[in-house]
């Protein structure tokens, strides 16, 4: 998937199987990657976990899990809150589209979280205190966890080398006449950043991972995946001149990390 | 290492005068799968320490011993206060359970970081 972090880095990773999003001591999130195409080093979220730890007199211990067509608004438990304790109603999931955009308010660690089913995949996002991603048991084993750390170098897609080579195959394959070996539906190049445009009409990186998955996946879903995450980061980041990311030019870094505009 | 807030929690649970899960009552072994639920959590940090690893020895025996399945309710199944009017928050919830107004008392606003995850 595509991973904007607590520091603004953007990255486009494949962690494939299971990895920790969030890891502190008032909350955890796992995700579990699949392959968007079988083979492909392309993936996405199709299953969410968040663990709500239990606090003082306010929530007890919450599980919440979605996974591919099932964005349930309730907890594990079935409750829609933090439980019995006096301050239960500080923690609260509220479904806004039935089956496709749930919200949950950690009002006990000042927290938002949104969690939608585009397509047939997940997306989260979460608004969160710096004090509150902070908190971890031994301060120098800070975890190693997404939103903080970002992806392991190994397991970056490079945006630039990926668009590079799929236009000169283009090129190069329609010079010779050829067919490309391709997903379902497939887009050019051409093709996607058109359909990109029509929700994300400023070229940041957003755009650019709308074309990247129309490119990979030919599913047009991916365009409303990349536009309800752009949506999210203007409600939810609190820097409102942050919320376009571009992509650094090469001169100024290895891989796909970005500075802000 | 936290191990020994998971053993005071299986133990408040467990014992004492009116426990919730006596050791012959079925919410034994729903006392017994949030006990390994919190010692899962606190793996990596006390990994080595002697109390953890004897609790986790522990909580497997006596699962055996009480026939309890690992999957399950980790807590026992509470009746849900009825719902009270449609006022957004309880008004006497403690202080504590609102971040940001026990946060404007002592120090200027706190500052939010966002973090997403989406597409392929």
């Amino acid at each position: 998937p595509h991973l904007r972090t607590f520091s603004d880095t953007f990255q486009t990773c494949m962690v494939q199987g299971a990895w920790p999003l969030i890891d502190n001591n008032y909350l955890n999130v796992q995700v579990t990657n699949t392959p968007v195409v079988p083979g492909s080093i392309a993936t996405a979220t199709s299953k969410l976990t968040i663990i709500f730890k239990s606090f003082q007199e306010c929530v007890d211990q919450k599980v919440y899990q979605a996974e591919m067509d099932e964005l349930p608004a309730a907890f594990a438990d079935g409750s829609k809150n933090g439980g019995d304790k006096h301050g239960a109603n500080s923690l609260k999931i509220t479904e806004k589209v039935s089956g496709q955009h749930i919200e949950i308010q950690a009002k006990y660690i000042g927290t938002t979280i949104v969690v939608r089913q585009v397509g047939r995949y997940l997306t989260f996002a979460v608004r969160m205190p710096e004090e509150v991603v902070k908190a971890v048991e031994d301060g120098d084993n800070q975890g190693l966890y997404l939103c903080l750390r970002g992806c392991p170098l190994n397991q970056q897609i490079d945006f630039q080398a990926f668009h590079s080579t799929s236009q000169s195959t283009e090129n190069r394959v329609r010079r010779k006449g050829l067919s490309l070996p391709s997903p379902p539906e497939a887009f050019t190049y051409e093709m996607a950043t058109a359909k990109c445009r029509e929700k994300l009409p400023v070229e940041d990186l957003y755009f650019q991972s709308c074309v990247f998955d129309l490119l990979t996946t030919g599913d047009v879903n991916f365009t409303l995946a990349a536009y309800y995450a752009f949506e999210d980061v203007k409600v939810l980041h609190s820097d409102k001149e942050k919320v376009h990311l571009y992509e650094r030019t090469r001169e100024f870094g290895p891989g796909n990390e970005a500075a802000s505009e | 290492c936290r191990i020994m807030k998971c053993n005071s929690e299986f133990l408040a649970a467990t014992s004492g005068p009116h426990p919730q899960a006596a050791e012959e009552a079925p919410e034994f072994c729903t006392a017994l799968r949030a006990y390994a639920h919190c010692t899962h959590h606190t793996a990596r940090a006390c990994r080595g320490d002697l109390f953890y690893h004897s609790a986790v020895h522990g909580i497997d025996d006596l699962m055996a011993q009480h026939n309890c399945s690992k999957d399950g309710p980790t807590a026992p199944p509470r009746l849900r206060p009825p719902p009270r009017g449609d006022s957004q928050e309880r008004s006497d919830s403690p202080e504590i359970c609102h971040y940001e107004k026990s946060f404007h008392k002592h120090a200027p606003a706190p500052n939010y970081t966002h973090c997403g995850l989406f597409g392929d």
